[in-house]
């Protein structure tokens, strides 16, 4: 219901907004929670030595500054992968709403981690090349996605798709604190590294299989209050 | 919270215990963890000599021993905290992400005269 004058002062204090309807249904990716009890354990300072005591506003973890942490998913996931043009085995589009970051925030690492969830019997000794490309300008409803402009941000060969693979999108100069895009569409191209027949269906099963989720750190200087002074 | 019944005329500064159950101010549906904290509070009187014994700024300690001798004059130094640990809370928000905050001086340690 209506929130209280002091409820609201309260959120607003810590950062946080009251939820707009029913609680989401999403599990808590492992990833979060390891985080979580990380931080939750390194709070407790009182009892570990002073150099091995945690930085504040760090996140040991991920080996970067940082107080905010935001697991957010493929918002195209539910959308079925359009047909592959040419040799593809995949061509997916990839769409992450950041419209949640601050300017006040400053970005210290945006991972994308694709998990085509260790897709067991597929040609496990096949070999894969993956290009990821960021799609640009707007894109006319029902025109194939090759149509679509987009400048081709990475290729990597990968042994197998059976563990989850992570890409550093910082690193690619795609965003820096003065380009906060609200919004990031890229497209996934997978191909066999090696000609050779795939069983029937492998393609259309990696489409379905796949998770692609982003890990964005940001570190608000406004919480990091300074270490407190000794007392003389 | 704990409450100290005024049994002692003076109870001296300490951090009384103060639990933050988010359940029970609405918040268990979209805050995923902790149900919630230990916040505590500090309560209590900083007078002369018993500034003394608490971790308090000298200066505390001489504005206890001015208002033992001119209560009048200057009141008693505060009971604040002053060693605080941070806390961490996992929460969805409203576009359905899962979100870790760290939040620094969340929980009162230890209260002294200042």
């Amino acid at each position: 219901g209506a929130l209280s004058p002091q409820a609201s002062a309260l959120l607003q204090t810590l950062g946080l907004s009251p939820p707009s309807g029913p609680p989401p249904t999403r599990p808590v990716p492992s990833v979060m929670w390891r985080l979580f009890q990380r931080g939750t354990e390194a709070a407790e300072p009182q009892d570990l030595p002073q150099e091995s005591q945690p930085l504040p506003c760090h996140v040991e973890e991920l080996g970067v500054p940082g107080n905010i942490v935001r697991h957010v998913l493929d918002g195209g996931a539910s959308a079925p992968p359009e047909p592959a043009s040419g040799s593809l085995c995949l061509e997916k589009p990839l769409f992450f709403n950041l419209s949640f970051l601050d300017l006040k925030e400053q970005l210290t690492l945006v991972r994308l981690e694709l998990n085509f969830g260790a897709p067991g019997d597929l040609a496990p000794d096949q070999g894969w090349e993956l290009s990821l490309a960021q799609a640009q300008g707007p894109r006319l409803w029902g025109q194939p996605l090759h149509w679509h402009q987009r400048e081709v941000l990475l290729s990597r060969t990968v042994p197998s798709l059976r563990d989850p693979l992570y890409f550093d999108m910082l690193s690619l100069g795609l965003m820096g604190n003065s380009t906060f895009p609200h919004n990031l569409s890229l497209v996934l191209e997978v191909l066999p590294a090696r000609e050779g027949a795939l069983p029937p269906g492998s393609c259309s099963m990696l489409g379905r299989s796949l998770e692609a989720s982003l890990l964005v750190v940001t570190l608000d200087p406004q919480l990091c209050q300074p270490a407190p002074r000794k007392r003389r | 919270a704990t409450h100290h019944s005024p049994d002692s005329p003076d109870p001296p500064c300490a951090a009384r215990q103060l639990y933050i159950n988010f359940q029970e101010v609405g918040w268990h549906n979209w805050i995923i963890a902790p149900r919630g904290f230990m916040a505590n509070y500090c309560q209590g009187h900083c007078f002369f000599p018993t500034a003394t014994k608490i971790s308090s700024l000298n200066h505390a300690v001489m504005q206890s021993l001015m208002h033992s001798v001119a209560p009048a004059t200057t009141p008693p130094p505060c009971c604040v905290p002053v060693k605080l640990s941070p806390i961490s809370v996992l929460f969805y928000d409203n576009s359905d992400n899962v979100v870790l905050r760290h939040y620094e001086d969340m929980v009162v340690d230890e209260c002294g005269c200042r």
